[in-house]
């Protein structure tokens, strides 16, 4: 069978679908002093998936969060790699309080083409990565 | 906000695949 350190170098979704694999991108990201963008990344999707069993205020207040941590500092990582135009949407639905399971998925795959097109390749290319292997 | 940052960090743990 193929070691899962090669699978990682197939796509970003292989890396990101292996625990092991996570945990030394995280690490390269560290590093590089942007691991928030992994961890935006996967709260994201953590915010759409508990929709279906959570509550509104839980969600709420997670929005807030997230908005908080990652989008409302516009020096941070995270913020600098969205667009104005992502980032007052997300910010006008966590004012009016319209919270959407979908609401950060468009911030998401900004992050996400972030990732491949930059982080990611770097990474297969680090000491971190070839140390590993 | 400690509760904010626990709420955050369990919505991140609860994306990640788990263990297999």
């Amino acid at each position: 069978p193929t070691p899962p350190y090669l699978k990682w170098a197939e796509s970003l979704h292989s890396l990101l679908d292996d625990q092991d694999g996570i945990h030394l991108f995280r690490n390269f990201l560290k590093q590089e002093e942007c691991a928030d963008m992994l961890d935006f990344w996967f709260a994201c999707s953590g915010f759409r998936k508990q929709e279906a069993n959570e509550g509104n205020e839980k969600m709420l207040k997670l929005a807030k969060a997230i908005y908080k941590k990652y989008i409302l500092d516009n020096n941070g990582i995270v913020s600098r790699q969205i667009k104005p135009a992502t980032k007052s949407f997300i910010k006008d639905c966590v004012m009016k309080l319209h919270i959407d399971p979908a609401m950060f998925d468009q911030a998401q795959t900004e992050i996400q083409t972030m990732m491949e097109e930059n982080t990611y390749p770097l990474f297969l290319k680090s000491d971190i990565y070839l140390e590993y292997t | 906000i400690d509760s904010e940052d626990d709420l955050l960090q369990e919505c991140i743990s609860s994306a990640m695949p788990k263990k297999k």
